[in-house]
């Protein structure tokens, strides 16, 4: 399966026009393999995006060069995965039995 | 079917195995039949909800064209346990059934979801194979007859919002679109995502308001107020364009151009913690929540035929 370990969800939030126009820059930038869940739209509102552990660095700087705020929304997105994975199995296990 | 889980999440083959289960226990009311096969072969099936009549006047509801949007196929198979247990009991139900069909999709994107079990849990796409790329999918809900390949969606094939070499070119997408034109008597459709509290109208590939913007917006207003009332979940509500982005070749643009007025789109829990992981304990709010929201378009599609 996939592993998303140190993947985390960025929640970004665009001040103004130009700061949205930079964050969908940032979405051109294949290298980065960014998964936006929630598209650059209009100034204020959220922007989500899964960005992968080898782009955090990256990504974080260039929020924080162009004075763009962010909070990590998801922190670990393998964990929260493990955690659902978790429950499935524990509810096929009572099932089964 | 009263002892199926529906605070968990399931694969295709339980969702599947539900569909048939619930045919079985009302056969007088409930009926399934397959729209399409999938990009790899699986078979696309839409439940019936009738009691009777020849081809009545319609309401679709699909869930999980994105396939990592779990909350939303999850939901779905909690509307359609919720619409056998509603019918002769509550009569707002009661009566919309008595007049109209409601077809529900449940697994829109089978191939996806099914991908989503087995390799990686956050996809969104179709499964289909783009010549020339090395990349796989087709955002489908990008890939209608609908401002298509304008912008509001990718020409790159490894964008998360790929449009396609052509509308329709996806066969979960053009199998909806053979059914909604064959059928010809679809008065709403609703097209079901998460994350992040909308409910949207038409249009998302332009700035342009639909001629019934008022109605439209009037309606998504008490839609939400209703949806809300349960938990106080709040909702944003407007057209796709204002309320999001600009997104092309949309669901519900297209059924909008088609004439189907009643066409809507919701986006389900939530607002920042979860994402597309929202856990399976809220499965049950969240399905119970938008149920109230589905039920007043369902209503004011009944008492306000066109």
């Amino acid at each position: 399966k996939e592993d998303f370990v140190g993947h985390q969800v960025l929640r970004i939030s665009a001040a103004d026009e130009a700061q949205v126009q930079k964050v969908t820059e940032l979405e051109d930038l294949e290298h980065l393999k960014l998964d936006f869940w929630r598209g650059p739209a209009q100034p204020g509102s959220p922007i989500d995006v899964r960005v992968p552990f080898s782009s955090t660095q990256a990504v974080k700087v260039f929020l924080e060069t162009h004075g763009i705020e962010y909070t990590i929304m998801i922190d670990d997105v393998q964990s929260l995965l493990d955690e659902e994975q978790e429950q499935i199995f524990a509810f096929q296990a009572r099932a089964g039995t | 079917t009263d002892t199926f889980n529906y605070a968990t999440y399931h694969t295709l083959e339980e969702i599947y195995g539900f569909m048939d289960m619930l045919v079985a226990e009302h056969p007088q009311l409930v009926s399934k039949f397959q729209i399409g096969s999938t990009y790899e072969g699986r078979p696309i099936y839409v439940l019936k909800f009738s009691t009777g009549g020849n081809n009545r006047p319609a309401i679709w509801i699909d869930t999980g064209i994105h396939s990592r949007e779990w909350v939303t196929q999850a939901s779905g198979i909690w509307f359609a346990k919720k619409i056998t247990q509603d019918y002769g009991q509550d009569t707002s139900l009661t009566t919309i059934l008595d007049n109209m069909d409601i077809f529900l999709e449940i697994v829109t994107n089978p191939d996806g979801f099914a991908f989503t079990h087995s390799k990686n849990r956050l996809w969104r796409k179709t499964r289909s194979i783009t010549a020339g790329s090395a990349c796989i999918g087709v955002d489908p809900n990008r890939n209608w007859d609908a401002g298509f390949g304008k912008a509001g969606a990718s020409n790159n094939p490894c964008s998360e919002t790929y449009h396609g070499k052509f509308a329709n070119s996806e066969t979960e997408v053009k199998s909806i679109v053979d059914f909604v034109k064959s059928h010809g008597n679809i008065k709403a459709f609703i097209s079901i995502h998460s994350y992040s509290q909308l409910l949207l109208y038409p249009y998302g590939y332009t700035t342009e308001q639909t001629p019934d913007h008022n109605e439209l917006d009037q309606l998504a207003k008490d839609a939400v107020t209703a949806l809300s009332s349960l938990y106080g979940t709040k909702f944003k509500y407007g057209s796709i364009i204002k309320a999001i982005y600009r997104a092309s070749g949309g669901t519900i643009d297209w059924t909008y151009n088609q004439g189907i007025k009643y066409s809507y789109t919701f986006e389900l829990r939530d607002t920042g913690r979860y994402g597309f992981l929202l856990p399976a304990s809220q499965i049950i709010p969240t399905a119970q929540e938008t149920w109230l929201a589905l039920k007043t378009i369902m209503e004011y599609t009944l008492n306000h035929p066109y």
